[in-house]
Protein backbone atom coordinates (compact mmCIF):
# COMPACT_ATOMS: atom_id res chain seq x y z
CA UNK A 1 0.00 0.00 0.00
CA UNK A 2 1.07 3.75 -0.25
CA UNK A 3 -0.74 6.53 1.21
CA UNK A 4 0.33 10.61 1.18
CA UNK A 5 -1.16 13.76 2.74
CA UNK A 6 -0.21 16.57 1.17
CA UNK A 7 -0.73 20.46 1.31
CA UNK A 8 -1.16 22.35 -1.77
CA UNK A 9 0.20 25.93 -2.24
CA UNK A 10 -3.33 27.35 -1.28
CA UNK A 11 -3.50 24.99 2.17
CA UNK A 12 -5.82 22.40 0.88
CA UNK A 13 -5.02 19.28 2.08
CA UNK A 14 -5.17 16.36 -0.19
CA UNK A 15 -5.45 12.48 0.38
CA UNK A 16 -4.18 9.49 -2.27
CA UNK A 17 -3.73 6.20 -1.34
CA UNK A 18 -3.15 2.93 -3.58
CA UNK A 19 -4.39 -0.68 -1.83
CA UNK A 20 -2.17 -3.25 -2.77
CA UNK A 21 -2.93 -6.61 -2.00
CA UNK A 22 -2.91 -10.66 -3.30
CA UNK A 23 -6.35 -11.71 -4.96
CA UNK A 24 -5.70 -8.38 -7.25
CA UNK A 25 -8.56 -9.49 -9.66
CA UNK A 26 -10.47 -11.11 -7.25
CA UNK A 27 -11.18 -7.63 -5.43
CA UNK A 28 -10.89 -5.29 -8.50
CA UNK A 29 -14.39 -6.89 -9.68
CA UNK A 30 -15.77 -6.43 -5.83
CA UNK A 31 -14.45 -2.99 -4.97
CA UNK A 32 -17.50 -0.36 -4.93
CA UNK A 33 -17.25 3.19 -3.23
CA UNK A 34 -20.20 3.33 -0.21
CA UNK A 35 -21.97 6.33 1.15
CA UNK A 36 -23.01 6.01 4.54
CA UNK A 37 -26.05 8.19 4.73
CA UNK A 38 -29.06 9.53 7.83
CA UNK A 39 -31.94 11.11 7.08
CA UNK A 40 -31.36 11.14 3.67
CA UNK A 41 -27.77 13.28 4.06
CA UNK A 42 -23.95 11.45 3.65
CA UNK A 43 -22.18 10.85 7.40
CA UNK A 44 -19.04 9.58 5.68
CA UNK A 45 -18.26 7.66 2.52
CA UNK A 46 -15.79 4.88 1.75
CA UNK A 47 -14.22 2.76 -0.73
CA UNK A 48 -14.23 -1.18 0.49
CA UNK A 49 -15.34 -4.54 -1.38
CA UNK A 50 -18.71 -6.18 -1.92
CA UNK A 51 -19.18 -8.55 1.36
CA UNK A 52 -16.83 -6.28 2.85
CA UNK A 53 -18.86 -4.57 6.39
CA UNK A 54 -15.45 -2.20 8.14
CA UNK A 55 -13.38 0.53 5.71
CA UNK A 56 -9.79 0.86 4.73
CA UNK A 57 -10.65 4.05 2.84
CA UNK A 58 -12.88 6.66 3.97
CA UNK A 59 -13.73 10.25 4.44
CA UNK A 60 -16.11 12.35 6.62
CA UNK A 61 -16.92 15.32 4.39
CA UNK A 62 -15.81 18.77 5.38
CA UNK A 63 -13.43 16.99 8.94
CA UNK A 64 -11.70 13.96 7.72
CA UNK A 65 -9.77 11.32 5.72
CA UNK A 66 -8.30 7.93 6.66
CA UNK A 67 -6.49 5.57 4.77
CA UNK A 68 -4.88 2.19 6.47
CA UNK A 69 -1.50 0.43 5.42
CA UNK A 70 -0.24 -2.91 6.47
CA UNK A 71 2.79 -2.52 9.38
CA UNK A 72 5.06 -5.74 8.36
CA UNK A 73 5.09 -6.70 11.75
CA UNK A 74 4.52 -9.94 13.84
CA UNK A 75 2.26 -12.96 12.40
CA UNK A 76 -0.80 -13.74 12.23
CA UNK A 77 -1.05 -16.25 15.15
CA UNK A 78 -0.46 -13.11 17.32
CA UNK A 79 -3.18 -11.29 15.58
CA UNK A 80 -5.20 -14.42 16.31
CA UNK A 81 -4.70 -14.51 19.86
CA UNK A 82 -4.79 -10.94 20.32
CA UNK A 83 -8.67 -11.45 18.83
CA UNK A 84 -9.37 -14.14 21.36
CA UNK A 85 -7.74 -12.79 24.65
CA UNK A 86 -8.14 -9.05 24.36
CA UNK A 87 -11.76 -8.07 24.09
CA UNK A 88 -10.86 -4.90 23.86
CA UNK A 89 -8.86 -5.16 20.95
CA UNK A 90 -11.03 -3.99 17.82
CA UNK A 91 -10.80 -5.01 14.41
CA UNK A 92 -8.48 -2.46 12.04
CA UNK A 93 -11.44 -1.94 9.52
CA UNK A 94 -14.26 -1.93 12.56
CA UNK A 95 -12.13 1.17 14.54
CA UNK A 96 -11.86 3.16 10.89
CA UNK A 97 -16.19 2.79 9.94
CA UNK A 98 -16.56 3.67 13.58
CA UNK A 99 -14.17 6.76 13.62
CA UNK A 100 -15.78 8.02 10.35
CA UNK A 101 -19.09 7.32 11.83
CA UNK A 102 -18.36 9.02 15.43
CA UNK A 103 -15.52 11.62 15.25
CA UNK A 104 -16.62 14.63 14.29
CA UNK A 105 -13.32 16.32 14.17
CA UNK A 106 -9.25 15.88 13.04
CA UNK A 107 -8.35 15.50 16.05
CA UNK A 108 -10.85 13.32 17.85
CA UNK A 109 -10.05 11.32 15.16
CA UNK A 110 -6.49 10.90 15.55
CA UNK A 111 -6.96 10.36 19.23
CA UNK A 112 -9.26 7.13 18.56
CA UNK A 113 -7.28 6.06 15.98
CA UNK A 114 -4.08 6.39 17.77
CA UNK A 115 -5.07 4.87 21.48
CA UNK A 116 -7.61 2.57 20.90
CA UNK A 117 -6.65 -1.02 21.19
CA UNK A 118 -6.43 -2.82 18.06
CA UNK A 119 -6.13 -6.75 16.90
CA UNK A 120 -3.09 -5.85 14.43
CA UNK A 121 -0.41 -3.20 13.89
CA UNK A 122 -1.08 -0.76 11.31
CA UNK A 123 -0.65 2.47 9.91
CA UNK A 124 -3.27 4.98 9.83
CA UNK A 125 -3.04 8.03 7.24
CA UNK A 126 -4.95 10.84 8.58
CA UNK A 127 -5.93 14.15 6.33
CA UNK A 128 -8.01 17.15 7.86
CA UNK A 129 -10.04 19.71 6.26
CA UNK A 130 -7.39 22.45 7.85
CA UNK A 131 -4.23 23.82 7.42
CA UNK A 132 -1.33 21.52 8.54
CA UNK A 133 -3.86 18.64 9.21
CA UNK A 134 -2.36 15.46 7.94
CA UNK A 135 -0.47 12.65 9.90
CA UNK A 136 1.01 9.37 9.96
CA UNK A 137 0.20 7.46 12.96
CA UNK A 138 2.46 4.14 13.54
CA UNK A 139 0.19 1.80 15.52
CA UNK A 140 1.36 -1.61 17.32
CA UNK A 141 -1.66 -3.40 19.17
CA UNK A 142 -1.96 -1.27 22.40
CA UNK A 143 -1.60 2.32 21.15
CA UNK A 144 0.45 4.32 19.01
CA UNK A 145 4.46 4.32 18.90
CA UNK A 146 4.73 7.49 16.75
CA UNK A 147 2.27 10.06 15.14
CA UNK A 148 4.11 12.04 12.30
CA UNK A 149 2.15 15.18 11.32
CA UNK A 150 2.98 17.43 8.56
CA UNK A 151 4.36 20.74 9.05
CA UNK A 152 4.08 22.70 6.03
CA UNK A 153 5.83 25.73 7.72
CA UNK A 154 8.52 23.97 8.28
CA UNK A 155 8.90 22.33 4.93
CA UNK A 156 7.30 18.93 5.51
CA UNK A 157 3.90 19.70 3.37
CA UNK A 158 3.56 16.13 2.43
CA UNK A 159 3.94 12.76 5.04
CA UNK A 160 3.55 9.53 2.94
CA UNK A 161 3.75 5.81 4.51
CA UNK A 162 4.16 2.60 2.41
CA UNK A 163 4.28 -0.44 4.83
CA UNK A 164 7.72 0.46 6.90
CA UNK A 165 8.23 2.59 9.81
CA UNK A 166 8.89 5.86 8.66
CA UNK A 167 12.35 6.29 11.11
CA UNK A 168 13.74 3.14 9.59
CA UNK A 169 15.00 2.49 6.15
CA UNK A 170 12.68 0.70 3.87
CA UNK A 171 13.99 -2.89 3.13
CA UNK A 172 15.99 -2.57 -0.44
CA UNK A 173 13.97 -4.52 -2.33
CA UNK A 174 10.92 -2.79 -1.73
CA UNK A 175 11.55 0.70 -1.17
CA UNK A 176 8.83 2.08 -2.81
CA UNK A 177 8.57 5.30 -0.37
CA UNK A 178 11.62 6.85 -2.44
CA UNK A 179 9.75 7.11 -6.30
CA UNK A 180 6.98 8.14 -4.55
CA UNK A 181 9.12 11.15 -2.58
CA UNK A 182 10.58 11.58 -5.38
CA UNK A 183 7.73 12.07 -7.71
CA UNK A 184 6.14 14.48 -4.88
CA UNK A 185 8.87 16.55 -5.14
CA UNK A 186 8.85 16.72 -8.88
CA UNK A 187 5.46 17.72 -8.68
CA UNK A 188 5.95 20.47 -6.21
CA UNK A 189 3.70 21.76 -3.67
CA UNK A 190 2.56 24.55 -6.24
CA UNK A 191 1.62 22.04 -8.67
CA UNK A 192 -0.54 19.10 -6.07
CA UNK A 193 -4.02 18.78 -6.82
CA UNK A 194 -6.34 15.72 -7.58
CA UNK A 195 -4.88 15.14 -10.98
CA UNK A 196 -1.47 15.32 -10.23
CA UNK A 197 -2.21 12.99 -7.07
CA UNK A 198 -3.59 10.51 -9.18
CA UNK A 199 -0.06 10.67 -11.34
CA UNK A 200 2.04 10.17 -8.76
CA UNK A 201 -0.10 7.22 -7.38
CA UNK A 202 0.01 5.91 -11.39
CA UNK A 203 3.88 6.21 -11.26
CA UNK A 204 6.05 2.95 -12.52
CA UNK A 205 8.70 2.49 -13.14
CA UNK A 206 9.87 2.21 -16.95
CA UNK A 207 12.91 2.11 -18.98
CA UNK A 208 11.74 3.98 -22.57
CA UNK A 209 8.71 1.59 -23.18
CA UNK A 210 9.33 -1.71 -20.63
CA UNK A 211 7.91 -0.81 -17.78
CA UNK A 212 9.99 -2.46 -15.02
CA UNK A 213 8.20 -5.08 -12.28
CA UNK A 214 10.32 -3.64 -9.15
CA UNK A 215 8.06 -2.62 -6.47
CA UNK A 216 6.65 0.58 -7.06
CA UNK A 217 3.99 3.39 -6.52
CA UNK A 218 1.65 1.17 -8.38
CA UNK A 219 2.87 -2.45 -8.37
CA UNK A 220 1.36 -5.51 -9.76
CA UNK A 221 -0.61 -5.69 -6.40
CA UNK A 222 -2.43 -2.20 -6.64
CA UNK A 223 -6.01 -3.19 -6.46
CA UNK A 224 -7.62 0.65 -6.64
CA UNK A 225 -6.09 3.63 -6.44
CA UNK A 226 -8.49 6.66 -4.43
CA UNK A 227 -8.09 10.54 -4.12
CA UNK A 228 -9.97 12.60 -1.19
CA UNK A 229 -9.92 15.61 0.00
CA UNK A 230 -11.84 16.32 3.00
CA UNK A 231 -12.08 20.40 2.37
CA UNK A 232 -13.79 19.51 -1.04
CA UNK A 233 -16.14 16.07 -0.72
CA UNK A 234 -16.86 15.72 -3.85
CA UNK A 235 -13.28 15.28 -5.16
CA UNK A 236 -13.28 11.81 -3.71
CA UNK A 237 -13.20 8.99 -6.21
CA UNK A 238 -11.55 5.68 -6.50
CA UNK A 239 -10.38 3.72 -9.59
CA UNK A 240 -9.65 0.11 -9.82
CA UNK A 241 -6.10 0.14 -11.40
CA UNK A 242 -5.02 -2.91 -13.51
CA UNK A 243 -1.03 -2.40 -13.48
CA UNK B 1 -9.02 0.08 -17.92
CA UNK B 2 -8.58 2.25 -15.25
CA UNK B 3 -12.58 3.06 -14.36
CA UNK B 4 -14.21 4.57 -11.73
CA UNK B 5 -16.07 2.08 -9.08
CA UNK B 6 -19.70 1.99 -8.94
CA UNK B 7 -21.31 3.44 -6.20
CA UNK B 8 -23.77 2.74 -3.56
CA UNK B 9 -25.91 4.19 -0.78
CA UNK B 10 -26.15 2.09 2.61
CA UNK B 11 -28.77 3.25 4.39
CA UNK B 12 -28.04 3.70 7.92
CA UNK B 13 -31.38 4.86 9.15
CA UNK B 14 -32.46 1.25 8.18
CA UNK B 15 -31.70 -2.44 10.20
CA UNK B 16 -28.65 -3.44 9.48
CA UNK B 17 -29.40 -6.80 8.29
CA UNK B 18 -30.77 -4.40 5.14
CA UNK B 19 -27.78 -1.86 4.70
CA UNK B 20 -26.14 -3.64 2.02
CA UNK B 21 -29.70 -4.78 -0.09
CA UNK B 22 -29.09 -2.14 -2.98
CA UNK B 23 -25.75 -2.98 -3.68
CA UNK B 24 -26.78 -7.08 -3.37
CA UNK B 25 -29.50 -6.41 -5.46
CA UNK B 26 -27.79 -4.57 -8.74
CA UNK B 27 -28.00 -6.69 -11.37
CA UNK B 28 -24.23 -6.37 -12.38
CA UNK B 29 -23.23 -7.87 -8.88
CA UNK B 30 -26.10 -10.36 -8.67
CA UNK B 31 -24.00 -11.25 -11.91
CA UNK B 32 -20.68 -11.61 -10.48
CA UNK B 33 -21.91 -13.53 -7.54
CA UNK B 34 -21.34 -17.15 -8.70
CA UNK B 35 -17.76 -16.28 -9.61
CA UNK B 36 -17.51 -14.55 -6.31
CA UNK B 37 -18.19 -17.70 -4.30
CA UNK B 38 -15.53 -19.34 -5.66
CA UNK B 39 -13.40 -16.57 -5.52
CA UNK B 40 -14.16 -16.19 -2.36
CA UNK B 41 -13.22 -19.84 -1.17
CA UNK B 42 -10.00 -19.83 -2.96
CA UNK B 43 -9.12 -16.59 -1.76
CA UNK B 44 -10.05 -18.44 2.14
CA UNK B 45 -7.93 -21.71 1.12
CA UNK B 46 -5.36 -20.08 0.69
CA UNK B 47 -4.93 -17.07 3.50
CA UNK B 48 -6.24 -18.94 6.32
CA UNK B 49 -4.38 -21.41 7.86
CA UNK B 50 -6.29 -24.26 8.53
CA UNK B 51 -6.01 -24.37 12.68
CA UNK B 52 -8.22 -21.04 12.41
CA UNK B 53 -11.24 -22.53 10.74
CA UNK B 54 -12.78 -24.12 13.97
CA UNK B 55 -12.60 -20.59 15.79
CA UNK B 56 -14.39 -19.34 13.05
CA UNK B 57 -17.42 -21.79 12.95
CA UNK B 58 -17.68 -20.82 16.75
CA UNK B 59 -17.83 -17.17 16.24
CA UNK B 60 -20.51 -17.72 12.98
CA UNK B 61 -22.69 -19.71 15.56
CA UNK B 62 -22.78 -16.91 17.96
CA UNK B 63 -22.05 -13.67 15.90
CA UNK B 64 -23.69 -11.17 18.06
CA UNK B 65 -21.74 -12.11 20.87
CA UNK B 66 -18.06 -11.45 19.61
CA UNK B 67 -18.44 -8.76 17.11
CA UNK B 68 -20.42 -5.38 18.11
CA UNK B 69 -23.42 -4.00 16.19
CA UNK B 70 -24.28 -2.96 13.00
CA UNK B 71 -21.24 -5.31 11.64
CA UNK B 72 -22.88 -8.86 13.29
CA UNK B 73 -26.16 -8.12 11.62
CA UNK B 74 -24.43 -6.57 8.19
CA UNK B 75 -22.68 -9.73 7.39
CA UNK B 76 -25.77 -11.60 7.83
CA UNK B 77 -27.84 -9.60 5.52
CA UNK B 78 -24.94 -9.81 2.59
CA UNK B 79 -25.00 -13.76 3.65
CA UNK B 80 -28.43 -13.56 3.05
CA UNK B 81 -28.71 -11.88 -0.20
CA UNK B 82 -25.73 -13.11 -1.98
CA UNK B 83 -26.31 -16.99 -0.82
CA UNK B 84 -22.81 -16.83 0.21
CA UNK B 85 -21.98 -18.58 3.49
CA UNK B 86 -21.69 -16.50 6.92
CA UNK B 87 -18.99 -18.42 7.95
CA UNK B 88 -16.73 -16.95 4.73
CA UNK B 89 -18.29 -13.90 4.67
CA UNK B 90 -17.23 -13.23 8.36
CA UNK B 91 -13.55 -15.18 6.96
CA UNK B 92 -13.58 -12.48 4.66
CA UNK B 93 -14.10 -9.53 7.03
CA UNK B 94 -11.45 -10.94 9.20
CA UNK B 95 -8.90 -11.65 6.43
CA UNK B 96 -7.10 -7.98 6.75
CA UNK B 97 -6.19 -8.18 10.42
CA UNK B 98 -5.65 -11.75 10.04
CA UNK B 99 -3.08 -11.05 7.22
CA UNK B 100 -2.03 -7.35 8.56
CA UNK B 101 1.53 -8.56 9.65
Amino acid sequence: CTSIVAQDAKGTIWHGRNLDYGFGDFLRNITVMLDFQTKGQTLYTSTSYLGYVGALTGQRPNKFTITVDERDQGAWWMNALEALLNKKASLVSFLVRETLAEADTYDVAIQRLAYTPLIAPVYFIVGGANVAEGAVITRDRESALDIWTMNPAQGRWFVLETNYDHWEEPPADDNRRMPTMKAMNTTGQAGINASSMFQVSSTRPQFGHVVLSVPHVLNKGTTYTAIMSAAQPQVYNTWVRWP
Amino acid sequence: RDVPVKRYVVNLDAAPEEHFLPMCQDPDILELIPMLKKDAKDMITSLVPEEVLPLVDILTADLDQYLPQPFAGEMRGIANCTGIDLGEIVILNLAYDLTAF
